[in-house]
């Protein structure tokens, strides 16, 4: 989890295609 | 391509699949097909003048650049994966395992909609450039094997559907390293894989589109691989500069 924080980040995040 | 459907797979499975995925492709595509036909229209290019100016930037500096677009493009890849039915079914180490090894290949069959085929200029940071203008990144042939995939690609006239089916089936790739239930994997890209074949044989595209596509992979991985080879040589050379990467392209590239 720590070596790829940002993708469990992403992965966790819900972004409307609007935010994207 | 006209193998009757396996029961476990009934069409109103695949046709769900589809849909999920073709949607999930055109939410989080940073341009859509029309955006760039438009862009390719207009075909704005950069000049022989900025082109020299670009060449003459130092090789940190493009890189740099190139790190950023990439690590913008990465995220939308990401949603993409999310949006795809299933994915998010996986184990989190899986999601991880399949978008490192795959964000690249996807972006790279997306990429083939920014490359002008009749100037052999590719559609970067709001004009078209030729493979020339990225010479300072000490990576000719890595960029010249990009615009030739991207060639072969946009010479193939994928359909959004047939993108979206294809980037998908590269992404939930089962011969991964590492994967936990590999298994899992190979069902999800079986379904994404027929749901192509179906779309094809639907659309009336000529039996050897599917072969055509299929024969880019190996393309595919070697840019992949030439690309971290040429990451790694960079950070030894560029310790620094390559520290002060965007963390997301470190994190996906990194190791």
């Amino acid at each position: 989890k720590e070596k790829h924080k940002i993708l469990h980040r992403l992965l966790q995040n819900s972004t409307s295609p609007v935010e994207l | 391509l006209l193998e009757p459907l396996p029961d476990d797979c009934p069409l109103m499975d695949i046709e769900r699949i589809t849909q999920s995925v073709v949607k999930s492709h055109l939410e989080t595509s940073q341009y859509s097909s029309d955006d760039l036909k438009r862009l390719t229209y207009n075909g704005m290019q950069y000049s022989p003048e900025e082109t020299r100016n670009f060449q003459c930037e130092s090789a940190e500096s493009v890189w740099q650049q190139c790190a950023h677009h990439i690590t913008n493009s990465i995220q939308y890849v990401v949603e993409f994966a999310k949006r795809i039915t299933g994915f998010m079914d996986l184990c989190q180490n899986d999601q991880i395992i399949l978008l490192k090894a795959g964000c690249l290949e996807v972006l790279l069959i997306r990429m083939c909609r920014a490359f002008n085929a009749t100037t052999n200029t590719m559609f970067f940071d709001g004009k078209f450039a030729s493979a020339q203008l990225f010479k300072a990144l000490g990576c000719d042939d890595l960029v010249s094997a990009v615009f030739d995939l991207a060639k072969g690609l946009s010479r193939l006239q994928l359909t959004d559907e047939e993108m979206a089916l294809f980037s998908a089936a590269c992404l939930l790739s089962p011969d991964r390293p590492w994967l936990t239930d590999s298994q899992k994997v190979q069902k999800l890209q079986a379904k994404v894989y027929l749901a192509l074949q179906h779309s094809l044989h639907m659309s009336g595209a000529a039996d050897e589109k599917l072969d055509q596509m299929v024969s880019k992979l190996p393309m595919m991985k070697s840019i992949c691989n030439l690309h971290i080879d040429k990451l790694e040589f960079f950070r030894l050379v560029h310790p620094e500069t390559a520290y002060s990467f965007p963390p997301l392209y470190r994190e996906v590239f990194g190791s």
